[in-house]
């Protein structure tokens, strides 16, 4: 991993005084590496290298470690600085539904998500409504309706449509259901189909969730940075959740998406379980990036 | 992007950086550009504009090294089983390959082997009906071995020209998973002689360097024939499957470019390199 790569390249180090811009320049190199193989975007990783470069000249080489040791801890600092602080925590509205809306590319595990999320609130006491709005995908409102009763928890669906429509007439049927939070399933979609970007932004409008959630998929490359940009341009985002985290992934993608968003990033999925759901740790995330 | 420059160091280092944007990794796109240096220095690139021309040349040929037209049996059925990992766009290619068959003509039969994911088997039901082929299901819960079974033993009464089945998603972490994969493609081979004709790891187009873990894992538990390089209508390049083709010979078959049955291309390696650079 990348402490023995460091630990090679500093194995002839002297041991004495400030880290060289030398010293820097090679560590640095095997940082770049290490991020580039974890799929961290290419622009993040330089920004990223430049940021934690300039915090490492001219500083004293602490006697009880060694540089390699040194150069990781300024990285991990400044990863874990990127990654934000842990922020799992969710506003609940005082008047009427909390509504949160799942977004994404095409099979990021939104669904899945949606059933997730509403375990996770049962356990705190919640009482959720599933609003089946992908009206597109073949057997996605049966895939919606099976995680509903498989939890024992109430799905609103139409037959028609279109989308923003049944977005709308859930919220009846919330009050009706004495629901206290209502998620959004929405279809997978590219950020490049403006049409059904602006479904969403209809969405958005005719609904006006508190909560817009992209959930992303942690094995996503160097394009990670491109569709996150886009969905949080068109959209007021708030939180992004990870998925396929129970994966070998390094998981780049979370540091690119915390870069570009700046949102933080409130769960993580490990697994297809309904219960394989918990809450994202920031920390955990950087050490797995750099591997 | 290259008017008005000279090969130098700032150039190789744009290159690079569309190289490893395009997904192709850290060591392809160093050993790319590696060459490149040997070819400007042994005087075979003199100008600027030589060297995209060189490098998708280059690219162009190594990917032509393997053949990307589909398996057949020389007895119907063709035997294609479907692999990957959670999501990447199987059971959607699945109907893509059926559609395609079927304008080909040819009688196809499908086996919905994904016995656990909540409707799964629905899904791709949907799909049968809506292309007009048969569809082989048996419970959600089945087991996914059964299945493989019934509807291989379908296909030769039928006498179909291809059976296509579906496959739950699994990471191949999961070592029970890729075990389970291994028993399908068994069931299979042991009802029809030299079943799978193909096995098509289906990969999204927008994953990282995982896929390359993804095809090494895949092609150990069953032997990967071909990739399906799915959701390239997106904006991520694919560029993961050079680097495959460079460290397992795996070739592309097909790409997805959507969501509809006639969203599928088959792999065209001159306009699959064109799209890295365009
Ligand atoms: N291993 C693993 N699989 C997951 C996770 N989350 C979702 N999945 C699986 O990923 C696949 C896709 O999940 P879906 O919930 O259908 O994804 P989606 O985003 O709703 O897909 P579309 O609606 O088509 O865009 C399914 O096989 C899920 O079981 C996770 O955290 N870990
Ligand atoms: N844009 C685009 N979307 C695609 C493409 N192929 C599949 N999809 C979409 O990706 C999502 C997941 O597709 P599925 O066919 O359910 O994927 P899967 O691999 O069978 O998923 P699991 O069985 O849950 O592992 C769906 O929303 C599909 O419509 C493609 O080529 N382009
Ligand atoms: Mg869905
Ligand atoms: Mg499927």
């Amino acid at each position: 991993g990348i402490s023995e790569n460091l630990q090679n390249i500093f194995r002839k180090f002297s041991g004495r005084g400030h880290l060289t811009e030398k010293n820097i320049r090679d560590g640095m190199r095997e940082v770049r590496m290490a991020l580039l193989q974890a799929d961290v975007n290419f622009k993040v990783v330089k920004s990223f290298i430049d940021r934690v470069t300039e915090k490492s000249v001219g500083q004293d080489v602490i006697k009880s470690i060694t540089p390699a040791q040194q150069i990781i801890k300024i990285v991990q600092d400044e990863m874990i600085t990127l990654m934000g602080q842990s922020d799992t925590g969710i506003d609940f509205s005082s008047s009427g539904p909390t509504i949160i809306m799942l977004i994404g590319l095409q099979g990021s595990g939104k669904t899945t998500t949606c059933a997730k999320l509403a375990k996770y609130l049962t356990k705190k006491s919640h009482h959720p409504l599933l609003v089946a709005a992908d009206i597109q995908r073949p057997a996605a409102v049966e895939q919606l309706k099976i995680l509903g009763k498989q939890l024992d928890l109430p799905v609103y669906s139409e037959a028609l449509g279109p989308p923003p429509r049944i977005c709308a007439q859930s919220l009846k049927f919330a009050a009706e259901k004495n629901c206290d939070v209502i998620i959004l399933d929405t279809a997978g979609r590219l950020h490049i189909d403006q049409e059904l970007m602006n479904e969403l932004k209809e969405i958005n409008q005719k609904v006006k969730p508190h909560h817009i959630w992209l959930v992303a998929d942690a094995m996503t490359g160097q394009d990670a940075v491109k569709s996150a940009a886009e969905f949080d341009t068109q959209l007021p985002l708030n939180g992004v959740i990870l998925t396929k985290l129970d994966g070998d992934s390094r998981g780049g993608a979370a540091l690119s998406i915390k870069a570009v968003t700046g949102k933080p990033i409130k769960f993580a999925g490990i697994g297809e379980k309904v219960t394989d759901f918990e809450e994202f740790h920031p920390d955990r995330m950087a050490s797995r990036i750099l591997g | 992007l290259l008017k008005g420059k000279k090969i130098d160091e700032d150039l190789l280092n744009q290159l690079e950086e569309i190289l490893i944007s395009a997904d192709m990794g850290v060591e392809t796109s160093l050993k790319i550009i590696e060459d490149l240096k040997s070819a400007y220095k042994e005087g075979k690139l003199t100008g600027v504009e030589q060297v995209i021309d060189y490098l998708k040349l280059e690219l162009k040929t190594s990917l032509k090294e393997t053949k990307s037209a589909l398996n057949l049996s020389t007895t119907p059925p063709t035997v294609i089983l479907i692999a990957g990992v959670n999501g990447t766009g199987k059971t959607t290619s699945i109907a893509k390959l059926a559609y395609l068959f079927q304008q080909e003509k040819k009688k196809v039969l499908l086996a919905a082997s994904d016995t656990f994911r909540a409707a799964a088997i629905d899904q791709l039901a949907v799909w049968s009906d809506r292309i007009g082929v048969e569809i082989v299901r048996h419970q959600p819960g089945a087991d996914p071995g059964a299945v493989a079974f019934d509807a291989a033993e379908a296909a030769l009464a039928r006498q179909v020209d291809y059976l296509i089945v579906d496959t739950a998603g699994r990471l191949h972490t999961k070592t029970n998973l890729m075990k389970e994969l291994t028993k399908i493609k068994n069931v299979l081979a042991k009802k029809i002689p030299g079943a799978p004709h193909e096995t098509l790891l289906v990969l999204d187009a927008t994953t990282g360097q995982n896929a390359i873990i993804q095809a090494k894992q895949f092609n150990e538990a069953v032997p990967v024939t071909g990739l399906f390089l799915a959701k390239l209508d997106g904006t991520a390049k694919g560029g993961i499957i050079v680097a495959i083709k460079n460290q397992l010979n795996i070739p592309v078959k097909f790409i997805g470019l959507g969501e509809k049955s006639d969203d599928l291309e088959p792999f065209d390696a001159d306009k699959f390199v064109d799209a890295l650079f365009a």
